[in-house]
């Protein structure tokens, strides 16, 4: 597999597979993708995310991040297809050729290299970091408990042992940090989605609180027709809603603070699986949900395009 | 490598308030090492807990005596592994 026309984008890799082929896919289309390491994890592994853009300077941005928890293993094979899927999009699509014209998208395929390294090679259901809790014997941070939004309420564990352990402080976790500091460094970022696997749903804020935010009607809306978008390549059926809603009550969400923080357009992905297979999809599922999240993901980005603020 | 022959994923599913707050109970008894992989929330909202399979047995005894439903909806997580595996092998072969 040495460049990504024959890359098997259909079957699962470890993690230097991953890196090899965004570094790939960089070669191959050096005009609009560009790798940037934003930092390192726990355990020293590099954190990248590619840049695609076609020029301008500070464009508005969209956000992507997949594989926060590890083991949903699909995520990162569904974000590397849909880098492969924009690069050689562009100059085609004319959905694609619009949005890069106008903004810059950022794509985080691994947010959680360690926990995905350790989940190939020593725990296939590992979800959190890998990082080290003083005066505990477990390992671990659940990285989607660890922002700074209601930090530490509702939905989260103070148990080191936990597998939803929020972690000692918000943004303790430096892969979450990473990105906190990304995002506000660039300081114009317009949407922010992250995508995870498990029962088809797609939220919006808020998951620390049952309040509803501001912007719900819109988001809902925009949601709604990506849902359908989705759904309309091969039937899978999403669930649209507030996190609190739709699934149940958690704190320390990473669109909670991004949506806080300013990013009205914040979404969270749960892709496709029913559960009948855990977070073992089959491999002859990855192109087909990445495909579908391609339609969904599409129209978000549209939407962002067409309704700048 | 950690094995999970045996280990099994119930989903569950209270039907009431009382339920939930004997899952969200349950889930907090570090001993048993459950994996919730969708939490307790509402009732009649499902939740997916991975059970090793040494406490297979007090969770379903704790789940049958307080009359809370739940099926067994993966049976081996070892094996479902193993397949994994299996075609993760193959993929590399070719």
């Amino acid at each position: 597999e040495r460049g990504s026309s024959s890359f098997n984008y259909g079957a699962y890799h470890p993690l230097e597979t991953i890196y090899q082929e965004m570094d790939n896919i960089v070669a191959e289309y050096p005009k609009i993708v560009s790798k940037l390491q934003i930092g390192e994890s726990y355990e020293k592994r590099p954190l990248y995310v590619l840049k695609f853009s076609t020029g301008g300077k500070n464009r508005p941005a969209i956000w992507i991040d997949a594989g926060i928890h590890a083991r949903e293993w699909v995520t990162q094979a569904t974000a590397l297809w849909t880098a492969k899927k924009i690069a050689s999009d562009y100059e085609y699509d004319p959905s694609v050729n619009s949005l890069l014209n106008t903004m810059d998208l950022f794509l985080l395929v691994v947010a959680n290299p360690d926990g995905y390294v350790f989940s190939h090679t020593e725990n296939r259901m590992w979800r959190k970091t890998r990082s080290k809790t003083p005066g505990s014997p477990c390992v671990g941070v659940d990285p989607n408990r660890n922002w700074d939004a209601g930090f530490g309420g509702p939905g989260a564990s103070s148990n080191p042992c936990s597998d939803s352990y929020h972690g000692p402080s918000a943004d303790s976790e430096v892969e979450v940090r990473s990105v906190v500091d990304f995002i506000k460094s660039h300081g114009n970022v317009k949407a922010f989605i992250s995508i995870h696997s498990y029962s088809q749903l797609l939220m919006f804020p808020y998951g620390y609180t049952c309040d509803n935010i501001r912007d719900r009607a819109e988001l809902d809306n925009v949601a709604r027709t990506a849902a359908n978008a989705l759904t309309s390549l091969y039937g899978t059926q999403y669930k649209v809603g507030p996190i609190c809603s739709v699934i149940y009550q958690a704190s320390g969400g990473s669109i909670d603070w991004s949506y806080n923080y300013g990013i009205k357009y914040s979404f969270a992905f749960e892709l496709r699986d029913t559960g009948r297979h855990g977070f073992l999809l089959p491999a002859d599922q990855i192109i087909p949900t990445a495909r579908e999240t391609w339609m969904g993901l599409k129209s978000i980005f549209e939407h962002v395009r067409d309704h700048p603020y | 490598l950690e094995n999970f022959a045996g280990d099994q994923v119930l989903r569950v599913e209270p039907c009431n308030e009382e339920q939930v707050r004997l899952l969200k109970e349950l889930r907090a008894l570090e001993p048993l090492q459950l994996d919730f992989w969708r939490f307790p929330s509402y009732p009649n909202e499902p939740a997916d807990v991975q059970v090793p399979f040494a406490c297979l047995q007090d969770v379903k005894v704790f789940l049958e005596s307080r009359g809370i439903k739940y099926c067994v909806m993966i049976e081996d997580i070892q094996a479902a592994v193993d397949e994994e595996r299996r075609e993760m092998y193959l993929n590399q072969r070719r």
